[in-house]
């Protein structure tokens, strides 16, 4: 049996609302020691989504025997609408189950609220993702990304990102000009999470999709800074942390023809 | 001219 209750439903509506645009099935992995993890590749098979919520995201977990959820996100995202933010919100699923419980409970009246989801066969291949050695990583306010990827959208497909040992650099090029956003690395003291930290082996000059980047930084909900590491030639990965776990993005580059 | 890539030509199936 799976029961996981977590303090606030907010965190598990803005995990589905940061992944159901790039995928639409998924399967939850859940386990005792891993919590719930999930891998899910989109159609056109260049965004790949690794999320680990561990047992620590819950306030409460137990899972006595290894199971697999095939959850259609849509529907998921429907029902999470019906509790409010502040909800308790509790994940139950017998062994061998054909559907998911899902429990809202607010916390100052007695409000309980149930949902049924059915459960799907899923038929996904899982990709083996090594520990790759990066280039570069950048961690930087979520925020700052967030808005360079929604702005350049406007202006072209494409957004570059180029790092040097001083700097990083997001640049747009389109029909009606171009453009290009420098950060420097700094130290907030006051508000850690406001500093820009770069750590660079080998300079990288990569492109990628500003669609897939759009669909990236929904998660900014989820945590103040992101995470972006970086390797010649290869998938960026975009990471946010959860409060225990994280949610990754890992995007393939464009390169030119 | 840019040419998208896929994941398929980085990651092994598992």
């Amino acid at each position: 049996m799976l029961e996981g209750k977590f303090d606030q439903a907010s965190l598990l509506k803005k995990i589905i609302d940061s992944i159901r645009d790039s995928v639409k099935l998924c399967n939850f992995n859940c386990s005792q020691n891993d919590g719930i993890t999930v891998q899910a590749i989109d159609d056109s098979r260049v965004l790949l989504i690794a999320l680990k919520m561990d047992p620590g995201c819950f306030q409460e977990f137990r899972c006595d025997r290894d199971m697999v959820l095939g959850l259609d996100l849509e529907s998921l995202g429907k029902i999470l609408k019906q509790g409010n933010n502040e909800d308790y919100l509790t994940l139950i699923a017998e062994d061998n189950p054909d559907s998911l419980l899902i429990v809202f409970e607010d916390k100052k009246k007695d409000r309980i609220s149930e949902f049924s989801l059915k459960l799907m066969d899923i038929d996904s291949d899982v990709l083996t993702i090594d520990d790759m050695d990066n280039d570069c990583s950048i961690t930087m306010p979520s925020a700052d990304f967030s808005k360079i990827a929604r702005d350049f959208k406007t202006m072209s497909e494409s957004l570059q990102i180029i790092v040097t040992k001083e700097s990083v650099k997001f640049k747009a090029e389109g029909q009606i000009g171009s453009g290009s956003v420098i950060f420097k690395p700094h130290t907030d003291l006051d508000n850690p999470d406001e500093s820009i930290k770069i750590d660079m082996n080998q300079p990288v000059n990569l492109t990628f999709g500003a669609k897939y980047l759009n669909d990236i930084v929904k998660a900014s909900t989820l945590s103040s800074t992101i995470t972006i590491k970086l390797t010649d030639k290869a998938p960026a990965l975009f990471e946010f942390k959860l409060p225990s776990g994280y949610l990754r993005y890992y995007l393939a580059p464009k390169f030119e023809d | 001219k840019l040419k998208q890539s896929s994941l398929n030509s980085f990651f092994k199936k598992a």
